[in-house]
Protein backbone atom coordinates (compact mmCIF):
# COMPACT_ATOMS: atom_id res chain seq x y z
CA UNK A 1 0.00 0.00 0.00
CA UNK A 2 1.50 3.59 -0.86
CA UNK A 3 2.46 5.78 2.03
CA UNK A 4 0.01 8.48 3.32
CA UNK A 5 1.45 12.00 3.08
CA UNK A 6 0.97 14.60 5.94
CA UNK A 7 -0.98 17.38 4.36
CA UNK A 8 0.87 19.85 5.99
CA UNK A 9 3.74 19.09 4.06
CA UNK A 10 1.43 20.64 1.23
CA UNK A 11 0.91 23.49 3.00
CA UNK A 12 2.41 26.02 5.41
CA UNK A 13 1.00 26.56 9.30
CA UNK A 14 0.19 29.99 9.98
CA UNK B 1 -24.61 40.56 18.91
CA UNK B 2 -24.46 37.83 16.59
CA UNK B 3 -27.45 36.28 14.57
CA UNK B 4 -27.73 34.25 11.49
CA UNK B 5 -31.27 32.80 10.31
CA UNK B 6 -31.78 30.43 7.44
CA UNK B 7 -35.44 29.03 6.38
CA UNK B 8 -34.35 25.97 5.45
CA UNK B 9 -32.79 24.26 8.18
CA UNK B 10 -32.09 21.48 6.01
CA UNK B 11 -29.08 22.86 4.38
CA UNK B 12 -27.59 23.26 7.67
CA UNK B 13 -28.34 19.97 8.65
CA UNK B 14 -26.84 18.64 5.42
CA UNK B 15 -23.66 20.54 6.22
CA UNK B 16 -22.83 18.78 9.48
CA UNK B 17 -23.47 15.47 7.88
CA UNK B 18 -20.95 16.45 5.76
CA UNK B 19 -18.52 17.15 7.93
CA UNK B 20 -19.36 14.93 11.35
CA UNK B 21 -17.24 12.01 10.18
CA UNK B 22 -13.87 14.14 10.01
CA UNK B 23 -13.92 16.78 12.44
CA UNK B 24 -14.37 16.04 16.33
CA UNK B 25 -14.77 19.97 16.86
CA UNK B 26 -14.02 23.23 14.98
CA UNK B 27 -13.58 27.04 15.22
CA UNK B 28 -16.44 28.92 13.41
CA UNK B 29 -15.15 32.22 12.37
CA UNK B 30 -18.25 34.75 12.19
CA UNK B 31 -17.67 38.11 10.33
CA UNK B 32 -19.82 40.50 8.30
CA UNK B 33 -18.94 38.59 5.64
CA UNK B 34 -20.28 35.28 6.65
CA UNK B 35 -19.02 32.29 8.33
CA UNK B 36 -16.10 30.81 7.55
CA UNK B 37 -14.45 27.09 8.86
CA UNK B 38 -11.09 25.64 8.25
CA UNK B 39 -10.26 22.24 10.24
CA UNK B 40 -8.33 19.45 9.73
CA UNK B 41 -9.48 15.95 10.55
CA UNK B 42 -7.26 14.52 14.03
CA UNK B 43 -4.13 12.44 11.53
CA UNK B 44 -3.65 15.76 9.19
CA UNK B 45 -4.43 13.63 6.18
CA UNK B 46 -7.62 16.17 5.30
CA UNK B 47 -8.90 19.59 5.35
CA UNK B 48 -12.49 20.79 5.44
CA UNK B 49 -13.29 24.34 4.37
CA UNK B 50 -16.70 25.66 4.55
CA UNK B 51 -17.97 28.94 3.43
CA UNK B 52 -21.38 30.08 3.87
CA UNK B 53 -21.50 34.14 3.19
CA UNK B 54 -23.79 36.18 4.93
CA UNK B 55 -25.88 37.81 2.07
CA UNK B 56 -27.11 33.80 1.37
CA UNK B 57 -28.36 33.74 4.70
CA UNK B 58 -32.13 35.26 5.11
CA UNK B 59 -30.81 37.04 7.97
CA UNK B 60 -27.41 37.91 9.09
CA UNK B 61 -25.80 40.33 11.91
CA UNK B 62 -22.12 40.02 13.06
CA UNK B 63 -21.39 43.39 15.43
CA UNK B 64 -18.00 42.18 15.89
CA UNK B 65 -15.60 39.11 14.96
CA UNK B 66 -16.44 36.07 16.68
CA UNK B 67 -14.33 32.76 16.68
CA UNK B 68 -16.70 30.29 18.25
CA UNK B 69 -15.03 26.44 19.18
CA UNK B 70 -17.68 24.47 18.84
CA UNK B 71 -17.71 20.36 18.98
CA UNK B 72 -19.44 18.87 15.84
CA UNK B 73 -20.90 15.76 17.73
CA UNK B 74 -22.88 17.91 19.69
CA UNK B 75 -23.85 20.53 16.86
CA UNK B 76 -24.72 17.69 14.90
CA UNK B 77 -27.26 15.88 17.74
CA UNK B 78 -28.85 19.75 18.11
CA UNK B 79 -29.57 19.98 14.46
CA UNK B 80 -31.19 16.28 14.01
CA UNK B 81 -33.80 17.82 16.68
CA UNK B 82 -34.82 20.34 13.80
CA UNK B 83 -37.83 19.82 11.93
CA UNK B 84 -37.41 19.31 7.78
CA UNK B 85 -39.44 22.43 7.39
CA UNK B 86 -38.22 24.04 10.44
CA UNK B 87 -35.99 27.97 9.96
CA UNK B 88 -33.15 27.90 12.40
CA UNK B 89 -31.54 30.97 13.64
CA UNK B 90 -28.10 30.57 15.86
CA UNK B 91 -27.26 33.34 18.20
CA UNK B 92 -24.74 34.50 20.11
CA UNK B 93 -23.73 37.29 22.33
CA UNK B 94 -20.14 39.50 21.94
CA UNK B 95 -18.37 37.82 24.35
CA UNK B 96 -19.69 34.32 24.28
CA UNK B 97 -19.49 31.32 25.96
CA UNK B 98 -22.82 29.67 24.62
CA UNK B 99 -24.10 29.44 20.94
CA UNK B 100 -28.34 29.45 20.47
CA UNK B 101 -29.95 27.11 17.98
CA UNK B 102 -33.40 28.50 17.76
CA UNK B 103 -35.88 26.19 15.39
CA UNK B 104 -38.93 27.88 14.53
CA UNK B 105 -41.97 25.24 12.57
CA UNK B 106 -43.08 27.32 9.57
CA UNK B 107 -46.98 27.96 10.83
CA UNK B 108 -44.78 29.33 13.69
CA UNK B 109 -46.36 27.43 16.67
CA UNK B 110 -43.29 25.43 17.52
CA UNK B 111 -40.52 27.18 18.71
CA UNK B 112 -37.61 24.87 19.61
CA UNK B 113 -34.13 26.42 21.87
CA UNK B 114 -30.85 24.35 22.14
CA UNK B 115 -27.93 26.15 23.97
CA UNK B 116 -24.30 24.90 23.22
CA UNK B 117 -21.33 25.42 25.28
CA UNK B 118 -18.63 26.51 23.00
CA UNK B 119 -14.97 25.51 23.67
CA UNK B 120 -11.74 26.98 23.76
CA UNK B 121 -9.27 25.24 20.94
CA UNK B 122 -6.14 25.82 19.59
CA UNK B 123 -6.42 27.68 16.35
CA UNK B 124 -4.46 25.68 13.62
CA UNK B 125 -4.60 27.49 10.36
CA UNK B 126 -3.22 26.53 6.88
CA UNK B 127 -1.97 28.86 4.06
CA UNK B 128 -3.28 27.09 1.17
CA UNK B 129 -1.53 28.47 -2.25
CA UNK B 130 -3.21 29.78 -4.87
CA UNK B 131 -2.76 26.86 -7.24
CA UNK B 132 -4.27 26.56 -11.18
CA UNK B 133 -4.70 22.52 -11.47
CA UNK B 134 -3.56 20.89 -14.03
CA UNK B 135 -7.24 18.62 -14.56
CA UNK B 136 -10.78 19.95 -13.32
CA UNK B 137 -13.25 17.14 -13.64
CA UNK B 138 -16.72 18.29 -12.77
CA UNK B 139 -19.27 15.31 -12.41
CA UNK B 140 -22.47 14.28 -10.85
CA UNK B 141 -21.95 13.87 -6.97
CA UNK B 142 -24.29 10.60 -7.21
CA UNK B 143 -21.74 9.30 -9.36
CA UNK B 144 -19.01 10.27 -7.26
CA UNK B 145 -20.38 8.47 -4.38
CA UNK B 146 -21.00 5.51 -6.42
CA UNK B 147 -17.54 5.23 -7.53
CA UNK B 148 -16.09 5.84 -4.28
CA UNK B 149 -18.05 3.12 -2.90
CA UNK B 150 -17.77 0.46 -5.20
CA UNK B 151 -14.13 0.62 -5.10
CA UNK B 152 -13.92 0.84 -1.41
CA UNK B 153 -14.94 -2.34 -2.25
CA UNK B 154 -11.57 -3.53 -3.45
CA UNK B 155 -8.32 -2.21 -2.15
CA UNK B 156 -7.63 1.00 0.65
CA UNK B 157 -7.12 3.67 -1.85
CA UNK B 158 -8.07 4.92 -5.30
CA UNK B 159 -6.30 5.41 -8.06
CA UNK B 160 -7.29 9.02 -9.88
CA UNK B 161 -5.73 9.39 -13.92
CA UNK B 162 -7.05 11.90 -15.81
CA UNK B 163 -6.32 12.56 -19.24
CA UNK B 164 -8.17 14.47 -21.79
CA UNK B 165 -10.20 11.27 -22.73
CA UNK B 166 -11.78 11.43 -19.40
CA UNK B 167 -10.81 10.38 -16.17
CA UNK B 168 -10.22 6.68 -14.71
CA UNK B 169 -10.60 5.50 -11.25
CA UNK B 170 -9.33 2.48 -10.10
CA UNK B 171 -8.45 0.26 -6.80
CA UNK B 172 -6.65 -3.11 -6.56
CA UNK B 173 -6.24 -5.19 -3.63
CA UNK B 174 -5.57 -8.84 -2.39
CA UNK B 175 -8.75 -9.80 -4.37
CA UNK B 176 -8.37 -8.02 -7.61
CA UNK B 177 -8.70 -5.30 -9.79
CA UNK B 178 -11.68 -2.48 -10.52
CA UNK B 179 -11.44 0.26 -13.05
CA UNK B 180 -14.07 2.67 -13.67
CA UNK B 181 -14.06 5.03 -16.92
CA UNK B 182 -15.90 8.25 -17.33
CA UNK B 183 -15.93 9.73 -20.63
CA UNK B 184 -16.67 13.96 -20.85
CA UNK B 185 -20.50 13.84 -21.94
CA UNK B 186 -21.03 14.98 -25.35
CA UNK B 187 -24.22 16.93 -25.03
CA UNK B 188 -24.29 19.61 -21.95
CA UNK B 189 -28.33 19.80 -22.22
CA UNK B 190 -28.33 18.45 -18.39
CA UNK B 191 -25.84 20.34 -16.20
CA UNK B 192 -26.67 18.40 -13.39
CA UNK B 193 -25.84 14.42 -15.15
CA UNK B 194 -22.99 16.18 -17.15
CA UNK B 195 -19.00 15.29 -16.84
CA UNK B 196 -16.60 17.41 -17.75
CA UNK B 197 -13.46 17.33 -18.08
CA UNK B 198 -10.41 20.44 -17.99
CA UNK B 199 -7.06 19.30 -18.45
CA UNK B 200 -4.05 21.14 -19.44
CA UNK B 201 -1.54 17.92 -18.07
CA UNK B 202 -2.89 14.83 -17.45
CA UNK B 203 -2.59 13.62 -13.37
CA UNK B 204 -2.41 10.09 -11.97
CA UNK B 205 -3.43 10.35 -8.14
CA UNK B 206 -3.95 7.69 -5.11
CA UNK B 207 -5.90 9.11 -2.20
CA UNK B 208 -7.39 6.76 0.86
CA UNK B 209 -10.74 5.63 0.29
CA UNK B 210 -11.55 6.30 3.89
CA UNK B 211 -11.32 10.29 3.39
CA UNK B 212 -13.21 10.00 -0.19
CA UNK B 213 -16.02 7.97 1.48
CA UNK B 214 -15.91 11.01 4.03
CA UNK B 215 -16.21 13.72 1.47
CA UNK B 216 -18.87 11.88 -0.06
CA UNK B 217 -21.60 12.61 2.42
CA UNK B 218 -21.49 16.42 0.79
CA UNK B 219 -23.31 14.72 -1.67
CA UNK B 220 -26.75 15.66 -1.06
CA UNK B 221 -25.83 19.56 -0.95
CA UNK B 222 -25.42 19.65 -4.49
CA UNK B 223 -25.71 17.67 -7.72
CA UNK B 224 -22.22 18.61 -9.13
CA UNK B 225 -18.84 17.58 -7.49
CA UNK B 226 -15.68 19.63 -8.93
CA UNK B 227 -12.13 17.63 -8.41
CA UNK B 228 -8.89 19.60 -9.00
CA UNK B 229 -6.18 17.80 -9.30
CA UNK B 230 -1.77 18.67 -10.19
CA UNK B 231 0.55 16.02 -10.04
CA UNK B 232 1.76 15.33 -6.42
CA UNK B 233 -0.23 17.93 -4.66
CA UNK B 234 -3.67 17.41 -2.99
CA UNK B 235 -6.34 17.37 -4.48
CA UNK B 236 -9.40 19.80 -4.26
CA UNK B 237 -12.68 17.92 -3.69
CA UNK B 238 -15.63 20.75 -3.79
CA UNK B 239 -19.54 21.12 -3.47
CA UNK B 240 -21.38 24.36 -3.70
CA UNK B 241 -23.66 24.52 -1.13
CA UNK B 242 -27.06 26.33 -2.98
CA UNK B 243 -26.32 30.37 -3.32
CA UNK B 244 -24.81 30.44 -0.18
CA UNK B 245 -21.27 29.18 -0.23
CA UNK B 246 -19.17 26.02 -0.69
CA UNK B 247 -17.94 23.08 1.33
CA UNK B 248 -14.33 22.07 0.26
CA UNK B 249 -12.30 19.04 1.05
CA UNK B 250 -8.41 18.85 0.81
CA UNK B 251 -6.87 15.55 0.66
CA UNK B 252 -2.98 14.71 0.56
CA UNK B 253 -2.00 11.95 -1.99
CA UNK B 254 -0.55 8.82 -0.93
CA UNK B 255 2.90 8.56 -2.36
CA UNK B 256 4.55 4.62 -3.68
CA UNK B 257 7.09 4.16 -0.67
Amino acid sequence: TPMQNDLQEFFALI
Amino acid sequence: MFEARLVQSAILKKVLDAIKDLLTEATFECSDSGIQVQAMDNAHVSLVSLNLRSDGFDKYRCDRNLSMGMSIACMSKILRCAGSEDTVTLRALDNPENIVFIFESPNKEKLAEYEMKLINMDQEHLGIPETSYSCIVKMPSQEFSRICRDLSQFGESITFACSKEGIKFSASGDYGQATIKLAQTADADNEEEAVSVNMQEPVKLTFSCRYLNCFIKAGPLCAQVQLSMSNDVPLVCEYKIGDIGHIRYYLAPKIDD
